[in-house]
């Protein structure tokens, strides 16, 4: 055989052509175009011997295992067998051309002269992605792709469904669903070819992630059809569903699992079906809600919560202050302000504080005088009230010109905790020594 | 205090006792100064060091109760700057000031007196009281005892130095109290006490002299460190109390 070398077109030619062949004379020509291609086959011109059947001299031509025609004779003589402007296609990449010729090539005792032949050939596209014939009677055409051909020149390629993956043959799809995700604020999420039956063997996890301080609500819509068995619960497929790290059910059958709220901003599908089954799965669709914190409410009536709203949601926050006079604290200890947030589990970040009346404390001593309440003894809340009082006659308030010593002396517990006497604040009186009065004075009664 | 008598609890409450280079007088003024004669302190012909301890006792006419009733201890002293211990009989400037260092509680017992604050606390005749623990005559005193005397006119005082040939010194700052007549003085110890005049005008007791020297003790004048002369440096010294 003779191999011509890979090309896209070329001639193959008999022997000595234009010239007569030789007798006596078989070589098989193979005809080999790149792969992806078919090779397609013309006589531009053809002179062989022509025989009954083409038996003498002939050209055969054979291409995927099979034969294609034997030839002989000349184009247009109805003699022999010609190929004409028949086209010959190969299925695949290659083709081959066997001439033959006999010992002699006479006619009624004359000698006959044959040019033989010249066959222009050229690549063709193959296109891979047409039905392919079957290999039986009875089988069916089996694509060259299971979802989607792709066909180009010189190849093709396959691809898949969404939801589906290329597997490594390049051939066959596997369903991809092991991590979907979903973040929209809404949506709907289905099992694959819903309503169609799912794919056997498949191990979904659909993950829903909104953001924080949105609760996920999910509502299944008909038809919902998983496989089901009647004494044992989901045994063969199951739809498991997760929220705040908490399986919130296991479902499977006809009947539609009820509508849930995750009370989360996260929720994890995980469906798994066997090797078998007809169901026509499920769909969900899945909306959300902004969480809201509950009412702030004051614990006592000394409490005011500024700017009141009618409701909080996440994020929102709110301030509180005390009447005057009070005093934000939070357990033991005592705030300068107050501010709490609502946080993106519907709560709020930190208690209710209470208002405690404000304490001055124990009033300061006064050196060399004393102090008494004119409100409750001993209570030195907001608004109690003492008099200082410098120890008479020894000692004597000192105070400003036109301000008495009651005055001076008294001291009410302001809002800001702190004593303080309207003229001078947080200052107390001093209390002066009385020069030149002596309580027994030199007296002399004998004159 | 010569020709007077034993003082009452309260009569002079102001009273202190001191025991610096011997017994002294002295009067509180606010509840932390004392008031007193700066030759107490650095008395005349003596070394200039005050190198003695400087006691101070208050609230008692008794002598062995005030001094049982404990020392008060001094912060600083303050002399005025016009004394001159080395001019043995020139007083101009006799006056000094004891800070203690802590308040005292003043009580009956116990009060400040007054500073006086014009003329007349130094007009002829007026009759003012000198206290002291100083001495009678020729007996030490045990207990507080006070004279009452008149201011003299001072051209008396001046004739009378000048009779008995005396070159001390008779200074504008100095007045002097007493009589010739009469065997009433204070006599040693009672330095740096206070003459004090009752003010009536204000009930109140104005201390205008401090006992400060004398010709002997009963013979005639005695004079007097005038107050009024040293209030502005007083007040500077005592700052704002």
């Amino acid at each position: 055989s003779i191999n011509i070398p890979q090309k896209l077109f070329g001639e193959v030619t008999s022997p000595l052509y234009p010239k007569p062949y030789p007798n006596n004379f078989e070589a098989t020509t193979v005809i080999s175009v790149p792969v992806g291609h078919r090779v397609k086959l013309v006589f531009w011109h053809f002179d062989v011997e022509p025989s009954e059947g083409c038996f003498y001299d002939y050209v055969k031509i054979a291409a995927d295992k099979k034969s294609l025609g034997r030839f002989c004779g000349q184009q247009d003589s109805p003699l022999g067998n010609p190929p004409g402007r028949r086209e010959f296609v190969s299925q695949g990449n290659k083709m081959l051309l066997t001439f033959h010729t006999d010992f002699s090539n006479e006619e009624n005792g004359t000698v006959m002269f044959y040019k033989g032949f010249l066959a222009y050939y050229h690549a063709v596209d193959l296109d891979e992605c047409a039905p392919q014939p079957a290999n039986s009677v009875d089988d069916a055409p089996q694509p060259r792709c299971q979802h989607l051909c792709h066909n180009y020149i010189g190849g093709y390629f396959c691809s898949c469904h969404p939801g589906y993956a290329l597997q490594k043959d390049k051939h066959s799809c596997q369903a991809e669903c092991s991590s979907r995700l979903y973040t929209e604020p809404s949506g709907y999420i289905s099992s694959l070819e819903y309503p169609q039956p799912y794919p056997p063997n498949l191990q979904c996890n659909y993950s829903i992630r909104v953001e924080r301080g949105l609760t996920l609500h999910l509502k299944f819509l008909e038809p919902f059809e998983i496989d089901d068995h009647q004494q044992v619960r989901c045994p063969y497929d199951q739809l498991q569903i997760y929220a705040n790290g908490k399986m919130l059910g296991e479902f499977c059958g006809t009947q539609k699992p009820p509508d849930l709220d995750t009370s989360s901003n996260a929720a994890d599908l995980l469906f798994f079906t066997d090797e078998s089954g007809d169901s026509r799965g499920w769909k969900l669709r899945y909306t959300t809600e902004i969480i809201k914190c509950p009412q702030p409410k004051a614990l006592d009536e000394f409490t005011i919560i500024q700017d009141l709203q009618s409701q909080y949601q996440f994020r929102d926050y709110f301030i509180v202050n005390c009447k005057q006079g009070y005093q934000l604290v939070e357990g033991t200890k005592a705030l300068l302000s107050f501010t709490a947030v609502c946080q993106d589990d519907g709560t709020w970040h930190r208690a209710m504080p209470r208002c405690k009346i404000k304490d001055c404390g124990q009033p300061k001593d006064l050196p060399n005088g004393d102090f008494h309440y004119t409100t409750a003894t001993g209570v030195n809340t907001y608004q109690a009230q003492i008099q200082y009082q410098c120890r008479e006659p020894y000692y004597k308030m000192y105070t400003r010109a036109g301000i008495s010593e009651a005055t001076r002396g008294t001291f009410t517990c302001t809002a800001q905790g702190i004593w303080k006497n309207e003229q001078e604040g947080e200052k107390i009186p001093r209390c002066l020594p009385v020069c030149g009065k002596p309580v027994h004075p030199v007296q002399q009664q004998q004159r | 205090i010569v020709g007077g008598q034993k003082a009452k609890p309260g009569n002079f409450p102001w009273q202190a006792l001191t025991s610096i280079h011997g017994r002294g007088g002295g009067a509180l003024l606010g509840d932390r100064w004392i008031l007193t004669a700066a030759h107490t302190l650095f008395p005349k012909d003596h070394n200039s060091q005050l190198n003695t301890s400087v006691d101070v006792f208050l609230g008692h006419t008794n002598v062995e109760e005030i001094r049982k009733m404990s020392n008060h201890p001094i912060r600083r002293v303050s002399i005025h700057p016009d004394y001159r211990q080395h001019e043995s009989h020139n007083f101009d400037g006799d006056i000094a000031l004891l800070e203690l260092e802590n308040s005292v509680t003043l009580g009956p017992n116990l009060l400040p007196i007054c500073l006086p604050d014009n003329e007349t606390f130094y007009d002829k005749g007026l009759m003012g009281y000198v206290s002291g623990f100083g001495i009678m005559e020729e007996r030490i005193a045990y207990d507080l005892r006070f004279v009452r005397l008149p201011v003299a006119r001072r051209e008396a005082c001046e004739r009378w130095l000048r009779e008995k040939n005396r070159n001390d010194v008779f200074s504008e700052n100095m007045f002097c109290a007493g009589d010739p007549t009469l065997k009433q003085d204070a006599c040693q110890g009672d330095s740096g006490g206070v003459f004090a005049v009752r003010d009536p005008h204000s009930d109140r007791w104005v201390a205008t002299g401090i006992v400060s020297w004398g010709i002997g003790c009963s013979r005639g004048y005695g004079f007097y460190t005038k107050l009024l002369n040293y209030v502005d440096w007083i007040k500077k010294e005592m700052g704002e109390e």
